[in-house]
Parts: structure tokens; sequence; C-alpha cells
């Protein structure tokens, strides 16, 4: 099924969902 | 003061047919209204007032309309007469937006589009008129200034299911969808503006450029984390320094969030979510998304 | 997801002209360069494993079935580098492989530095690169991200996934396994910090109940 596995895939890239050093000060 | 009340009256229908508009104003302008002479009732003064004030208007006169506005609005609270009071709201609305009140203006241009009624006094509302009015409001709203008010009367007319057959429905979409409007869409909208919406402000810019640039600088705040004056100017197409001057006022009037580096000639635009708020919307987004292909693989029978 | 409903008519469209079009090779090549400039279709693979359209390959059109599998999964430069053995694209077509080339960026990172988006997308300024992720990107709703000109980089927040090449599917299962088992390791965690939380809170109410009766004692004694 191409178009659930194109969904899956743009999925896939969400994460990391931030990677920002401000992000990380935060966080902590 | 009757005699002189009907020779002014006649004077100005004169001056009407031959659309000499403020000079019918000001022969009106003449009659006694507050004469303690004779009894002069509400409705009469508050037609009056109106009358006057639509002449000045027909000349695009808002200072003098607005007077005699000012006047009835005294009278129209308790005025049951419907005619007059729609009239007194229409000519409110046009003397604000002449006076480039826009957000006002849009939303008694809006006000009025949502009139139910098809039948007031002997006067028809015709459809055509309400679609004037709301895409007066519709003109208003995006000549208003960029900033969080803007955006939910922007909102609250995309949703309206009217809008979508205006003419100027594509540029709402993109201005709604805060996205950069390029020049030859900044024509086609100044098409269909009045003179006053296109009049030149003392910085040089008009009416409509300030209204696009700011527009296009709140449009690009939300796709740059940050941007060097030459590159932002050349976005907006304006000089560097101007891009500075409006980026500054816009977030010296808390329309705009950000911060300017003058040595390096950058401005930084903070996102309205703090990070960790971001954090938490990008693992919804996930979430929705996992759903989204839960959903799907469920309807294809997975 | 919304750009997969806004294709997905589209696919359906191309499918069915395509099976009608049995195996009419010229009529299969237009519809090939049709699909493959359409502004709102980005993923191909469903036209491509059409049987009539592989069967192009044995035909003095099997250029256009090399087309469809670069617009399937391929980008900019693979194009450059077999321009002669492939149609010449129009500019609609240029544009949408260049589209195609961003996600297939995006595809291992969430952040493009303009000078590798300069080089993929031949892009000669700064101006030039942004208008084009702005309008053509962004706008056109395959990515959403935020651009930093003093890092000089696109940070992606999302972009749509593209068809997929055949090995990509082991190190999806892959990626998703590892999101399975740091799912539930996660939620382990989670039950055992509430456990935990619990368990704090209950101590500190029976040590909040032990000082209150002392502290009655002590008033008895002291009456």
């Amino acid at each position: 099924e191409n178009s659930l596995l194109r969904q899956v895939s743009s999925l896939l890239r969400r994460l990391p969902a931030i990677e920002s050093g401000k992000f990380q000060d935060d966080f902590l | 003061e009757e005699q002189v009340l009907v020779i002014r009256e006649k004077l100005a229908e004169l001056y009407e047919s031959e659309e000499q508009w403020s000079k019918a104003a000001q022969m009106l302008s003449g009659i006694d209204l507050d004469s303690g002479m004779r009894v002069i009732d509400d409705t009469f003064r508050l037609s009056k007032c109106v009358q006057i004030a639509r002449l000045y208007l027909e000349d695009d006169d808002a200072v003098n309309a607005e007077a005699f506005i000012n006047k009835a609005s005294f009278l129209v609270s308790n005025s049951q007469h419907e005619v007059l009071n729609l009239q007194y709201k229409v000519c409110y609305a046009r003397i604000l937006d002449l006076k480039r009140k826009f957000l006002e203006a849009a939303l008694r241009y809006y006000d009025i589009s949502q009139i139910e009624k098809r039948q007031i006094g002997d006067e028809e509302i015709d459809e055509e008129a309400l679609e004037q009015a709301l895409s007066a409001a519709v003109t208003c709203t995006i000549l208003a200034a960029a900033g969080p008010q803007r955006s939910r009367v922007l909102a609250t007319l995309y949703k309206d299911e009217r809008c979508s057959k205006l003419k100027i429905y594509p540029i709402l979409q993109k201005v709604y969808l805060e996205r950069i409007l390029r020049k030859p869409e900044i024509d086609a909208f100044a098409e269909e503006l009045k003179p006053h919406q296109k009049a030149l402000l003392p910085d040089n810019f008009t009416v409509l450029d300030r209204a696009m640039i700011e527009h296009n600088l709140l449009s690009a705040s939300k796709l740059y984390t940050n941007i060097s004056f030459d590159e932002l100017g050349t976005l907006l197409g304006i000089p560097p320094h101007k891009a500075e001057k409006i980026a500054s006022r816009m977030i010296y009037e808390d329309r705009m969030r950000g911060s300017i580096d003058q040595v390096e000639a950058v401005i930084h635009f903070d996102d309205d979510t703090e990070e960790l708020q971001q954090w938490d919307q990008q693992i919804v987004g996930l979430c929705q998304a996992l759903n989204d292909v839960l959903d799907s693989m469920a309807k294809k029978g997975f | 997801m919304d750009i997969e409903q806004k294709q997905s008519e589209i696919i359906d469209h191309f499918i069915k002209e395509a099976s009608s079009a049995s195996s009419n090779a010229s009529t299969l090549a237009s519809l090939i360069t049709e699909a493959t400039s359409h502004p709102s279709l980005f993923a191909f693979s469903e036209i491509l494993s059409l049987p009539n359209v592989l069967q192009l390959e044995a035909t003095e059109n099997s250029a256009y079935l090399d087309m469809l599998r670069l617009f399937a999964h391929g980008t900019w430069s693979d194009y450059k580098s077999n321009a002669s053995r492939l149609p010449q694209l129009v500019p609609d077509q240029i544009l949408k492989l260049k589209q195609l080339t961003v996600l297939t960026m995006a595809d291992t990172h969430k952040v493009l530095p303009y000078d590798q988006l300069m080089q993929e997308l031949d892009v000669s300024n700064v101006r030039e690169l942004e208008d084009f992720l702005i309008n053509e990107c962004m706008y056109a709703g395959i990515v959403r991200g935020k651009l930093d000109q003093l890092q000089r980089c696109f940070e992606v927040q999302f972009a749509a996934g593209r068809d997929l090449r055949p090995a990509q599917l082991g190190n999806m299962i892959h990626t998703l396994s590892n999101w399975l088992s740091t799912s539930e390791n996660l939620l382990v965690t989670i039950q055992e910090k509430i456990k935990w939380a619990d368990s704090m809170g209950e101590i500190d109410m029976k040590h909040r109940k032990d000082v209150e009766e002392k502290v009655e004692e002590v008033k008895k004694s002291l009456f």
C-alpha cells in the first residue's frame, strides 16, 4: 500500500521532535 | 424658520440633482435643528443629520460627515426608525474607513453585512448591497495593521462561507494563511481599492504599501528564525533601513515578537510558543500523524 | 497527511487513464509526462507498478519508464547525471523534481544547510533558494519548517513522504521497532515514576499524620 508507506515514511521523520540547544536548557 | 427650511431643502435637492453633494450638505447644514422656536422631533433631527452626513460622504469628506454622525449618535439610540438606523451604521462605517480606522470599519461593515431582513421600511435590502458590505469588511481587515486583533477578524471572515464567493477571496485566503503576498497579487488587490485606501502617508508609503509590508513582515516571522535586514528588504521590496524601522515599530507595539541586532543587522523572530510547548506540539502532531496512519490502515482493511 | 489526501484522487485518475491506455506506448509516454508535470502530484509508485507501464521497458519508450522511476525515487542531481538517456524535462517537471529533491534531503536530516540545498537544486543565491523553499515547498504544503539565515540552514518540522525505494523498507521496520521498544520502556518508566510518586505521597501523608499526632500529644501534656 504505497500511500500508507509514504505516510509512515513521513511519520518517521517527525522524530526527534525538536533539536535545539535552547530546548535542552528549557527541558532540563 | 419653516420657510427657510423649505427653501433650503429645495435648494439642496437641486444641488443633489446636479451631484454637487457638499453644496447640498452645506445647504441643509444651515437648518437650525436645535432651535427653541419650534418643536422638532428627534426622528426629523436624526434624518437630517444622516442625510447631511451621507451627502458629505459622497465627496469622501469624512471630517464634516463625522460632525453630523456624532450629532446623530445621540439620537439613534432612541430611534425606532430602522431605515435611518441602518443608514447611520453605513455612514459610521464609511467614516471609520475614510479615517483609516480599518479594523473598526471592518467590524461595522461585517455587522451590516449580517443583516437578516431583506425589507426595512420601504427599503429593499438586496444581496448585492450585503455582499458589498462583506467585501468592504474584508478589504478593511486586510488594510488594518497586522497583528493579533486583525488575525482574529481574518479568522472570522475566512470561516464565513459567504466570503468564498467574493472576488476578493483568494487574497483573503492568503492573508489569513499568513502567506507572503507577491507584487502581482498586491497590484490586483490595489485595483479594487478606493482612493483613500491608496493615499500617501507621511513616511512616503501608501496606506496599501504599509498594510502589505506589515503583513509580509509578519508572514516572514512565521517562516524565519532570523533574517538579515538586507534580505528582508529584498523580500519586502523596500530599503533595508525602512524594513528595520517598520519591524521595530511592530515589535514595540507588540504586534510581532522578536528582537533586533543592529550590529549584525539581523532581526530574530521569537516563536510565540516556548520550546517546551513546541516540543509538545511536535509530539501531538506525531501522535495525530500516527492516528492518521492507523485510520488509513483501518479504512484499507489492514 | 493532507498532502496524501490531496493527491490520492490524482493518483486514481492517472491509474485509470494508464489502465485504459492499455499497451499503447506513446499514450503511456505522454501520460507519464503529464503525471510528472502535475503541480499537486508527488507520488508515482502506484503508476510505476502498473503492468502495462512496466512493459514500456522493452519498447523505444523505455526512457519514459526510467523518467517515472526518477520521479518516484530520484533527485535533480540524478537527472543531470543521466540527462542524455532521459527525455528532456519541461519546466513543471524540473520544478517538481527539485521539490522532490528537498523531500529526499529531508528524509535523512532535519536541518538542511543552505549550501547543500543550493548545490543540490542548482540555485545561485540565498534569496532565490528561500523563495523556492517558501513558495514551492512550504506554501505547496510538502514541507513545514523555519529558515535560519544566521546559521544558513532550513529546519524541517514536517516533510511529506516520498515513494519508498525497496531497500528502505528494512530500516523503516527497524526504526519502527526501535520506536516501539523505546515507547514501551518510556511507558514502563512513567508507570514506575507514578508508583514512586504515589508511594512518596503516602509516606509524606503518614509522616504528616505522625507529626500532627505528636503535636496533639505535646499540647495535651502541656495542659
